[in-house]
């Protein structure tokens, strides 16, 4: 309620900080957003009826929602211009680190785009965790993508290159490579993630067409560390935001958009496989200040 | 570095006596702001900068150091002592005494029940891992796979009850005079009623000596909602926070031992069995304090 009022006063504007922050939108964004709110409040016409909160809100629907932003030279946003699946096959390849939900994302994604009438191919690019494969069988299942597998500490690589020929050969919509969880600061294992976009764009110099990082929505600002270390190796075009069904409201992806331009894709609500929506900035932003 | 930092805003303290109430606001300010980039939740970062303002004011200023040291040298000893003595010890009932692992979807816990359990063996007990995971796909495949490679025995069970698996783990471990049982239970969301009075009933009948709480290193303001959440609906004895071997500065560790007031025991430092250090106050200090 204290969201609704329309005056800005000390108090009011520490209760408006405090959301932002307890959002982890991060201290200097929620600085910046503090100081333009007071200036444009200062400065609004008398007839303007829009709360502090109200400000707030569009700042940050503006951030969220800016797609032109062609980002960093390893970040090619997807811009209006380029459609999806204008590639046979389009190729989305998820990284991200340990247990932020890429298996369970995989298997979303299958399911979202199978609705389409997309045929999906799953690459068990995880060949590293104990039972990876045995789990990405039962997501691969659930979403209806065909699922090609190597044995456990086979090369990602390899794996990855297999799947690319075998959804090229049978005509097939969409491969969804899923890649084993890692830290950013470990370098070998971000060669490793390299190499496997590499072998993507072997075959096609336009793949992978999408590289999603996938984040926890409880993570902190380590999520900045993250998505400038993993789009450093392997390019990135967007993020997926897991686990907003909790409490966490995923605002360290105002950060990455304002850095690095990353757009949020979509949004993981739940375990279910049905659980996986394409982002809305307005619904998002609302519940920061719920 | 720290004291360069401090050295910037307390510089106006040389030649001053005293600390005083003036001179040390802009510099807890600071304090804070280096809290809540470090992921720190809020209301903890409050308590704490409010216990430094407390504790710096009317002290002396040192002859032999800067004010900018002192003050780094008071903030980092209240940091070690709100993040808790050194590492206490696992709690153990009578044989098979149980310990129960919790915690949200992608913690660690699967693969902290590991560790734990290649600790335990280590220092000459017999564990028994429990599979009680029956919703994630291949969780139970995921543990059987970490036991044998430990040559530890993993109780499993086709029963789709966590409750009636930890019954029957209990009976099977007295059976075969095993002397600790180390459940693996499911990631939950804090905010599910069903999973969480499932949980309550878990607990209920496993009866452990210790419940730990097993917490993303990298876990930014939700740290405190989730855990004062799990805290309050069952009885956490205790905290493992996992993932620590990457860049994240851990400030999870000061919102979680503040809400709780429970111990850190262990934390997670790699994806291997060894992987698995005791928990030392000093160190995560500086590890926050960046
Ligand atoms: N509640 C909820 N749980 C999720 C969501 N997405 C994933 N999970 C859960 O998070 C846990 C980890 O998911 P995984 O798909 O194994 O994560 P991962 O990134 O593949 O993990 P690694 O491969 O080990 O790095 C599982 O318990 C999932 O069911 C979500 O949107 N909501
Ligand atoms: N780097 C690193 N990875 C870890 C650590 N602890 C766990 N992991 C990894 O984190 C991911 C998730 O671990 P799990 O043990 O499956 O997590 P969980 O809590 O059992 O997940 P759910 O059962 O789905 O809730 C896996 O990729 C693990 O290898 C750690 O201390 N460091
Ligand atoms: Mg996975
Ligand atoms: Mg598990």
């Amino acid at each position: 309620a204290i969201f609704k009022s329309g005056k800005l006063d000390e108090d009011s504007i520490e209760e408006l900080e405090d959301a932002l922050l307890e959002a982890d939108i991060g201290v200097s964004i929620v600085d910046d957003l503090i100081e333009k709110l007071k200036d444009e409040f200062a400065n609004r016409k008398k007839d303007k009826n829009l709360s502090p909160a109200e400000i707030l809100k569009s700042h940050l629907i503006t951030i969220l929602n800016n797609r032109h932003h062609t980002g960093t030279e390893s970040c090619q946003v997807l811009t209006p211009n380029t459609t999806r699946f204008s590639h046979k096959p389009w190729v989305i390849l998820l990284v991200g680190v340990n247990g932020s939900g890429k298996t369970t994302t995989a298997g979303k994604l299958a399911y979202y785009y199978g609705l389409q009438g997309k045929k999906s191919v799953i690459a068990a690019c995880d060949t590293f965790r104990a039972a990876a494969v045995e789990q990405i069988e039962v997501w691969a299942q659930r979403g209806g993508a065909r699922l090609v597998k190597q044995k456990s500490g086979a090369d990602p690589a390899s794996v990855a290159y297999d799947a690319y020929k075998s959804t090229q050969a049978r005509s097939e919509d969409l491969l969804i490579v899923d890649t084993a969880g890692r830290l950013q600061s470990k370098r070998n294992l971000m060669e490793e993630l390299g190499k496997v976009a590499r072998v993507l764009r072997k075959h096609d110099p336009t793949a992978p067409h999408e590289v999603l990082l996938v984040i926890d929505a409880t993570t902190g600002q380590n999520g900045l560390s993250q998505a400038r270390g993993f789009t450093s190796v392997a390019g990135g075009t967007g993020l997926i935001i897991t686990k907003l069904d909790g409490t966490a409201r995923g605002g360290v992806v105002v950060p990455i958009q304002s850095e690095l331009g990353l757009p949020v894709e979509f949004i993981g609500l739940g375990e279910g496989v049905d659980d996986l929506h394409p982002f809305d900035a307005k619904v998002f932003v609302n519940a920061i200040f719920e | 570095q720290l004291t360069d930092r401090f050295e910037k805003f307390v510089r106006n303290l040389r030649g001053q006596g005293k600390l005083t109430e003036k001179n040390v606001q802009d510099t807890v300010r600071q304090v804070r702001r280096i809290m809540l980039e470090a992921d720190v939740s809020l209301p903890a970062a409050k308590a704490f900068v409010k216990t430094i303002q407390e504790k710096s004011l009317g002290q002396d200023v040192l002859k032999s150091i800067t004010p900018g040291q002192q003050m780094v040298k008071i903030i980092h000893d209240e940091l070690a002592a709100f993040l808790g003595g050194q590492a206490e010890p696992i709690r153990f009932g009578k044989s098979p005494s149980t310990i129960l692992m919790v915690g949200l979807n992608g913690a660690g816990k699967t693969t902290t029940c590991a560790k734990l359990a290649l600790h335990l063996k280590r220092s000459g007990r017999q564990p028994l891992l429990v599979a009680a995971d029956t919703k994630r796909p291949a969780a139970i495949e995921q543990l059987v796979l970490l036991g044998k490679q430990l040559d530890i025995p993993v109780f499993t069970s086709d029963d789709k009850n966590p409750v009636r698996i930890a019954k029957d783990a209990r009976k099977h471990a007295q059976k075969e005079s095993l002397d600790c049982i180390i459940i693996d239970s499911a990631g939950r969301m804090h905010v599910d009623g069903e999973l969480m009075d499932e949980l309550k009933r878990l607990q209920s009948i496993a009866n452990p000596p210790e419940t730990l709480l097993v917490v993303d290193g990298m876990t930014g303001q939700d740290a405190v909602r989730s855990a004062k959440a799990f805290s309050e609906r069952i009885d956490i004895t205790g905290l493992i926070l996992t993932k620590l071997d990457g860049d994240a500065r851990g400030g999870a560790a000061l919102s979680i031992r503040w809400i709780t007031d429970k111990p850190i025991k262990f934390v997670g430092v790699g994806e291997k069995p060894a992987d698995l250090d005791a928990f030392h106050p000093d160190r995560m200090a500086g590890r926050i304090l960046g």
